[in-house]
């Protein structure tokens, strides 16, 4: 695995976006995952749509019937890609772009399908297996404790104290060797992770988090995605 | 010199020097804990400012203040639970934590998954090598 690595530089992510006053992390954390495989699979980087995740999927886990993926109210990205399976993709943003309320009926066009999902896995916590599927198949969709980021600026966030209970998706997009930690006293490794409050936040809408120990839970939820090839009409 | 020095190799030193001029983050210093209501009320129009707020009545604005206020006290915390970020006022400063999670937050969390991966789910990923 090479020591630093962000899919940025490989032109596989599209800018930051805004989620807006909506629950809806969980569609925009799926959407770049997806978008990140297309790219892999494509070649071409093309931004797609969260709102047709938000408006029309309402798939449900199959082990507990009454929890489903609810727009603005809240969702997971597995049962994201499960819904993607089904319905054959995600549209681009262009063509079905993002309102940030779910109050609208669903408006999915199949003929505009601009990427669709392949496979989908979820990840072991382990951060070697996390890099790799990182490395190998493009961006990841994780679930983190945002606890931390509400008031966060700048810097590698390394909390002492962080709850692993997950309440944000998010999207890792890669890693670096060596954000200085004050309290070590030495250089530590860190995460990547791209998320949807915009550009005016963190880093340019960016986080950076420290490796080794599962800080804020951020190694415990991470599924990859890869897509198919598809041609848009 | 000598002091200067030691806070640029030492930037835990940098944690409790109040810097009541900070605006943004508190990296440098204390900002926030134990600033006055005049200091609060410069802060928050500044947030005002910056993140283009209006509320709708004089109350609402009290309470936005007033959360603001604890959020002031709240980034400082996470500053020195979290030294090696920098935590300051954001977008979100005027929202209290439930707020907060209510309308940016959204991730349903699995009941019965075991590190992301649900029990005998057919997605498991296989392991990859990493040696190479």
């Amino acid at each position: 695995l090479p020591s630093d690595f962000d899919w940025r530089d490989q032109g596989a992510v599209t800018g930051v976006k805004n989620q807006g006053s909506c629950g809806s992390c969980w569609s925009f954390s799926a959407s770049g995952a997806l978008e990140g495989a297309n790219f892999l699979a494509t070649g071409k980087l093309k931004s797609l749509s969260e709102q047709q995740l938000v408006d029309c999927d309402h798939e449900c886990d199959p082990s507990e019937a009454d929890a489903c993926d609810q727009g603005c109210n809240g969702g997971l990205m597995t049962t994201a890609f499960e819904y993607l399976l089904k319905s054959g993709g995600l549209e681009s943003e262009a063509d079905y772009p993002y309102t940030g309320t779910d109050g609208g009926s669903c408006k999915f066009d199949k003929s505009k399908i601009a990427a669709s999902v392949k496979n989908f896995s979820v990840v072991s916590i382990d951060e070697d297996q996390i890099a790799a599927n990182l490395v190998k198949h493009g961006p990841l969709a994780i679930g983190i404790n945002a606890v931390f980021m509400q008031t966060y600026i700048g810097g590698v966030s390394c909390p002492y104290i962080c709850g692993r209970h997950l309440d944000h998706g998010v999207l890792l997009v890669g890693y670096g060797s060596a954000g200085y930690s004050p309290i070590r006293f030495k250089e530590k490794p860190y995460w990547i992770i791209k998320n949807s409050w915009g550009e005016s936040w963190g880093e340019d809408g960016y986080y950076r988090i420290c490796r080794g120990r599962n800080v804020c839970g951020v190694d415990s939820m991470v599924s990859t995605v890869t897509a198919i090839q598809t041609s848009q009409k | 010199a000598a002091v200067v020095e030691a806070e640029a190799e030492d930037p835990l030193i940098l944690q409790v020097v109040p810097d009541a001029k900070e605006e943004g983050g508190f990296g440098g210093g204390g900002g926030g804990l134990g600033l006055g209501a005049a200091a609060v009320e410069a802060h928050f129009v500044s947030f005002e400012r910056r993140f283009g707020r209006s509320y709708a009545s004089a109350e609402e604005r009290a309470h936005r203040r007033s959360v603001f206020a604890a959020n002031l006290r709240r980034a400082r915390r996470h500053q020195r639970l979290d030294p090696g970020a920098v935590h300051g006022v954001t977008q979100f400063s005027d929202l209290t934590p439930a707020e907060f999670r209510r309308a940016f937050l959204g991730l349903r969390r699995k009941k019965g998954s075991v590190g992301g991966s649900i029990l005998g789910s057919s997605h498991e990923a296989p392991i990859l090598p990493t040696n190479d």
